[in-house]
C-alpha cells in the first residue's frame, strides 16, 4: 500500500514540468526514505535524478519498497488536470498496475481522483558516487534559464568557464559568438539574488544547449540554480525542490579530440 | 573535433 499526501501539490506539477522533455519513461521508486527518480534520456547524454524526502510529504506511507514505471507525458496530463492551490494524494495498492492521483481543493469542496495505467519499463540505475567538484555556482535560476536561451540563438554549444574573475559563459556560430561573464555579487537585497563562487581551481567545459535549456524547464521550482563542475565529471544542475529534495541534472560533456 | 560524452562512461550501472 502506497499513499502519498503533498499539500503543496503544485510542487509535483512543477517537477513533471521541469522532467518530462528530457525523458519520456522513467520508474518512480518509493521507499522510506522517499518519492525518487532516476532516469537517463533517450541519447544517454543527460541523466535526471529527482528526490522528494517522505518528510517533506504530510502523510508518507509506504509499506514496502514500490517502483513504478509510467509515461511522463501521461503523467503531466493527470497532474495538469490539479489546481495549483490543491492537494494532491498518490495512492496505489500492492501489486496493482494502476496509480491514483487524488486532487483536492484547499477548501474540500472538490475532490477528484484520476487512475492511472502503470508500465513495466527496464531501465538502469546508475550508481552515482560523492565527488569534489573543482567549481560551484550559485546564482539566480532565471538568470540562467536566460543565458542559456540567448546563448541558444547564436550557437549550439556553451563553454562554462570558472575563474577568480568569476564564470563565463560562451558560445559561437555561424553568425557570430558570444560570451557572458557574471561576476560573484553578495551585496544584493534578497540573498536568493546573490551569484556565489566557489572555485577550488579553474575549470573550463563545453556542454550541449539544448540539454542545458531542457533542465531550465525546472526554473519554476526554485529561485536559485547550482552548477558544479569538474574537469572529470558531468556537470550537476541542481534545483531545490521547497525544502524536501531536489532535482539535478547530469550533463556529459563534449571533449575536444 | 568535438565529441560528445556519454553519461555512462562517467557512472557506473549499479
Amino acid at each position: 500500500m502506497l499513499e502519498l499526501r503533498l499539500v503543496q501539490g503544485s510542487l509535483l506539477k512543477k517537477v513533471l514540468e521541469a522532467i518530462k522533455e528530457l525523458v519520456t519513461d522513467a520508474n518512480f521508486d518509493c521507499s522510506a526514505t522517499g518519492f525518487s527518480l532516476q532516469a537517463m534520456d533517450s541519447s544517454h547524454v543527460a541523466l535526471v535524478a529527482l528526490l522528494l524526502r517522505s518528510e517533506g510529504f504530510e502523510h508518507y506511507r509506504c509499506d514496502r519498497n514500490l517502483s513504478m514505471g509510467m509515461n511522463l507525458n501521461n503523467v503531466s496530463k493527470m497532474l495538469r488536470c490539479a489546481g495549483n492551490d490543491d492537494i494532491i494524494t498518490l495512492k496505489a495498492d500492492d501489486g496493482s498496475d494502476t496509480v491514483t492521483f487524488m486532487f483536492e481543493s484547499p477548501n474540500q469542496d472538490k475532490i477528484a481522483d484520476f487512475e492511472m495505467k502503470l508500465m513495466d519499463i527496464d531501465s538502469e540505475h546508475l550508481g552515482i558516487p560523492e565527488a569534489e567538484y573543482h567549481a560551484i555556482v550559485k546564482m539566480p535560476s532565471a538568470e540562467f534559464a536566460r543565458i542559456c536561451k540567448d546563448l541558444s540563438s547564436i550557437g549550439d554549444t556553451v563553454v562554462i568557464s570558472v575563474t577568480k574573475e568569476g564564470v563565463k559563459f560562451s558560445t559561437r556560430g555561424d553568425i557570430g559568438n558570444a560570451n557572458i561573464v557574471c561576476r560573484q555579487n553578495t551585496t544584493v537585497d534578497k540573498p536568493e539574488e546573490a551569484t556565489i563562487i566557489e572555485m577550488q581551481e579553474p575549470v573550463s567545459l563545453t556542454f550541449a544547449l539544448r540539454y542545458m535549456n531542457s533542465f531550465t524547464k525546472a526554473t519554476p521550482l526554485s529561485n536559485t540554480v547550482t552548477i558544479s563542475l569538474s574537469s572529470e565529471l558531468p556537470v550537476v544542475v541542481e534545483y531545490k525542490v521547497a525544502d524536501m529534495g531536489y532535482i539535478r541534472f547530469y550533463l556529459a560533456p563534449k571533449i575536444e579530440d | 573535433w568535438v565529441l560528445q560524452k556519454h553519461i555512462l562512461s562517467f557512472f557506473e550501472l549499479e
